[in-house]
C-alpha cells in the first residue's frame, strides 16, 4: 500500500548492526555495558567472517564500511545460534 | 552453510504480487522463475507460478513499513528480505523486495554501472525461501552482502549445492517425488569424494540406498548415503528429523574432498522460529498492525483464497472477466480490513498500445483523492501519485488499470474518488460507483449512485471528499452538494445545499480533496481553492494547482 515514507536509516552504530543481524543478543534494555571486550571482539570477528574480511576483532575501516554496504535484511546469525566453522 | 527449515514437499507454488514499473511484470516473473529453477535443479524441487496469492511463496515489492516489523530503509543498504519455510506461518517463504531500490536486469556481458541487479538478489532471497541461511563463503549466493555483478553469470556456489543436498536430497520428504528413487546395490566403486557413512545395523524396514549424482560446473560429486525410509532414528551422525521435518539438533559432519580443500561443516540447525516471528500468522499481524496503524501500513499480499473480508465470495473469480464474486453486501465495520494486495503498484502496460498520456499541466483533473496517506490525481486513464503537495512519486503517471486491476476497459475516466472509513477505495463513474479493497472490486461492484442517496440521472458527481472534522462525506455536482452519513448510509436532512455555502468555491468543480494538513482543496481547471477545515473559511483567491502541486 502507499505509505508515508518512513525511511529507516542503516543502523546508527556497530552495536545496532550486530544486534540487528544476530551477532549480539538484542536485549531490550540498553545492554551495551553488559558486553565484555572479548565478547564484542568475538562478535566483530564473526561479522568479519560473514563479510569475508580479515578477522581482526577490531572495528577497522573495512568492517565499518562493510556494515553500511548493500545487503540482505535477513540475520547472519540465526537467533543467537553461532554457526561454528 | 547454515540451514533453517526445509519445505515438506517437492512441488511448490509461487505468486508474483506486484513489480516495479521500470522492471515490469515479464522480467520479474521470468527472473524469479529462472532463479527457482536454478535452485530446484539441485533439490529436486518443482515450482509453478500461480496468478492468485494462495501460493507457497509470494514475491512482492514494498517500501518503508510494510507490516512485517522489518521496515525497509529507502534506497540502498537493505535491499530485500525473505521468510524461511515454516509449516506454522502463512508468511513462510515469502520475499519482500525494497521498492525504493533501482531494480534492473543486468545483461550477462555488461558491467552494471548503476542500479541493483534483480536476479542476483532474487536468487539469494529464494535461498532463504527454501531454508538456507547466510553463508560466510564469499562464493556462495547466500553471502549476506550484495556484490553487484561484473557481467559474469550469477550462479550457485558449492556451499549452496551442499546445502540443497543436505536439505532436500538427504532428507526423506513424504511427498512422492517425481523421480522414482532407484533401489540399487551399493556400487562397489567408491568415488574419491564418496563418504561412506558407518552403516547402520539393518533396521526393521529395508534401508534404501540412494545414490545421487550432482554435477556442478562439470565437476561431479557423488555421495552414497543411506536414507532411512520410515525409521525415525537416523544414523548417529545425521540430523534427526522429527515428523515436521524440522532439524532439531546439530551434528558435526566432516566432508573430505579429493579436491582442493577439507572443511568441517557443522550443521547449525537453528530453532525453527527464525528472527521473523513464525508463530503468528499474517492475518494476526494484519489485524494487530492494521488496527494500530491502519492507514499507513503496507500489508504483504495475503495468501487468502479470495474470500473477501466483507463476507464470503461464492466464486473466486475476479470481477469483470468471468463474472464477479458475489459477496454479502453488508460489510461489518468491525471486520478487519482486508490485507492489502500490492496490485496497486504500477505494473507494465497491459494493453499493447496504451492510450495517449494527457498533459496534466493543463489542469482539469478528473479526480483527486487521499488514498492510504498519499495523493492520487486522476486524469483520463492515467494516475499521478504524490507524497504531498509538489512531491511527486517517481515512476508515475501510470495507467489507472494498473492500480485498479480488472476495471473494465470501457471505463475511460474516473469522476471522483475517496477512501471510505473502512479503508476501501471508492471510484465513481457516471451513475455508478466501484468498491475496491486493494485486490478486488467487492460488494457487487459497480453499484448505483443511489446508495449514496443521490437521485438517478444527474449524470454522475463532480467530486467527493470526507471532512475529518465530522466524518461526513460530501458529494458535489454542479452548483449543489450533499452531505452523506457513512454510518446510517443516508443523506443528512436539508441537503442538497448550494455550493456557495463554502464561500468562494465555484460551481462545477473538477475535484475535491481533504488532506492530512487539515485543509480541504477544491480544484477547477488549473486552479485550486483552500478551505481551512477548522473554521470553514476558504482562501481568498485561487492558486495554480498545476504549478504548486505538480511542479509544472
Amino acid at each position: 500500500l502507499p505509505v508515508e515514507r518512513t525511511v529507516g536509516p542503516p543502523p546508527k552504530s556497530a552495536l545496532d548492526f550486530m544486534k540487528q543481524y544476530g551477532y549480539l543478543k538484542a536485549d531490550k534494555e540498553n545492554s551495551a555495558a553488559l558486553y565484555t571486550e572479548d565478547g564484542l571482539s568475538e562478535a566483530i570477528k564473526t561479522v568479519q567472517r560473514f563479510g569475508a574480511l580479515k578477522e581482526t576483532g577490531r572495528l577497522d575501516n573495512a568492517t565499518l564500511k562493510l556494515m553500511s554496504s548493500p545487503r540482505c535484511g535477513n540475520p547472519d546469525v540465526l537467533h543467537g545460534k553461532r554457526s561454528k566453522r | 552453510f547454515v540451514l533453517a527449515n526445509g519445505w515438506n514437499k517437492r512441488h511448490l507454488t509461487y505468486h508474483v504480487a506486484n513489480w516495479p514499473y521500470k522492471l515490469g511484470e515479464e522480467a520479474v516473473a521470468r527472473l524469479i522463475g529462472k532463479a527457482l529453477k536454478t535452485w530446484g535443479d539441485y533439490g529436486r524441487l518443482e515450482f509453478t507460478r500461480k496468478p492468485t496469492p494462495d501460493a507457497d511463496i509470494i514475491v512482492s515489492f514494498a517500501r518503508g513499513y510494510h507490516n512485517d516489523m522489518f521496515p525497509f530503509d529507502g534506497p540502498g543498504y537493505v535491499l530485500a528480505h525473505a521468510f524461511f519455510p515454516n509449516p506454522g506461518s502463512d508468511i513462510a517463504g515469502d520475499i519482500h523486495f525494497d521498492l525504493d531500490e533501482d531494480w534492473v536486469e543486468a545483461k550477462p556481458q555488461e558491467f552494471l554501472e548503476s542500479g541493483t541487479d534483480f536476479y542476483s538478489v532474487a536468487l539469494h532471497e529464494l535461498g532463504h525461501s527454501l531454508g538456507l541461511a547466510h553463508s560466510t563463503d564469499e562464493n556462495s549466493i547466500m553471502f549476506p552482502y550484495y556484490k553487484g555483478t561484473d557481467g559474469t553469470s550469477v550462479q550457485l556456489g558449492q556451499d549452496d549445492l551442499m546445502a540443497m543436498y543436505q536439505l532436500y536430497i538427504l532428507r526423506s520428504i513424504q511427498e512422492p517425488t517425481t523421480e522414482s528413487t532407484r533401489r540399487t546395490k551399493p556400487p562397489n566403486t567408491r568415488s574419491p569424494t564418496t563418504r561412506t557413512r558407518p552403516r547402520e545395523p539393518a533396521t526393521r524396514t529395508t534401508q534404501r540406498e540412494t545414490t545421487r549424482l550432482y554435477t556442478e560446473n562439470k565437476r561431479t560429486y557423488s555421495w552414497r548415503t543411506t536414507e532411512p525410509t520410515v525409521s525415525t532414528r537416523a544414523p548417529p551422525n545425521r540430523p534427526t528429523y522429527t515428523n515436521s521435518m524440522t532439524p532439531s539438533t546439530r551434528y558435526p559432519t566432516t566432508r573430505t574432498r579429493s579436491t582442493t580443500y577439507t572443511r568441517r561443516t557443522t550443521y547449525t540447525t537453528p530453532t525453527p522460529s527464525t528472527f521473523y516471528p513464525t508463530t503468528s500468522t499474517r492475518r494476526e499481524w494484519i489485524t494487530k498492525e492494521t488496527s494500530a496503524s491502519r492507514w499507513h501500513t503496507i500489508t504483504p499480499p495475503s495468501r487468502r483464497d479470495h474470500t473477501s473480508s466483507f463476507g464470503t465470495s461464492t466464486s473466486n473469480s475476479r470481477y469483470g472477466s468471468t463474472g464477479r464474486g458475489t459477496t454479502s453486501h453488508e460489510s461489518s465495520a468491525t471486520v478487519n480490513r482486508r490485507p492489502y494486495s500490492p496490485s496497486w503498484y504500477p505494473i507494465g502496460s497491459q494493453s499493447s498500445t496504451p492510450p495517449p498520456e494527457p498533459n496534466i499541466c493543463q489542469g482539469k483533473f478528473d479526480a483527486v483523492a487521499n488514498l492510504r496517506g498519499e495523493i492520487f490525481i486522476f486524469k483520463d486513464e492515467y494516475i499521478w501519485r504524490l507524497q504531498d503537495l509538489n512531491r511527486r512519486v517517481s515512476g508515475y503517471p501510470v495507467l489507472m488499470r494498473h492500480m485498479f486491476q480488472y476495471l473494465p476497459e470501457n471505463i475511460k475516466k474516473i469522476d471522483a474518488a475517496y477512501q471510505r472509513s473502512d479503508g476501501n477505495m471508492i471510484l465513481f463513474t457516471g451513475d455508478l460507483y466501484w468498491v475496491y479493497d486493494g485486490t478486488n472490486f467487492i460488494e457487487n461492484s459497480p453499484r448505483s449512485l443511489m446508495d449514496y442517496g443521490i437521485p438517478q440521472g444527474i449524470g454522475g458527481i463532480d467530486a467527493i471528499q470526507t471532512w475529518d472534522r465530522n466524518g461526513k462525506t460530501y458529494l458535489y455536482k454542479g452548483d449543489r452538494f450533499w452531505r452523506f452519513n457513512e454510518t446510517s448510509k443516508t443523506i443528512d436532512p436539508g441537503y442538497p445545499q448550494p455550493i456557495e455555502k463554502w464561500g468562494g468555491i465555484p460551481s462545477n468543480i473538477d475535484a475535491a480533496l481533504s488532506w492530512k494538513d487539515g485543509k480541504t482543496y477544491f480544484f477547477k481547471d488549473d486552479l485550486y481553492w483552500i478551505l481551512n477545515n477548522r473554521d470553514g473559511i476558504t482562501s481568498d483567491s485561487p492558486r495554480s494547482s498545476t504549478r504548486e502541486w505538480l511542479g509544472c
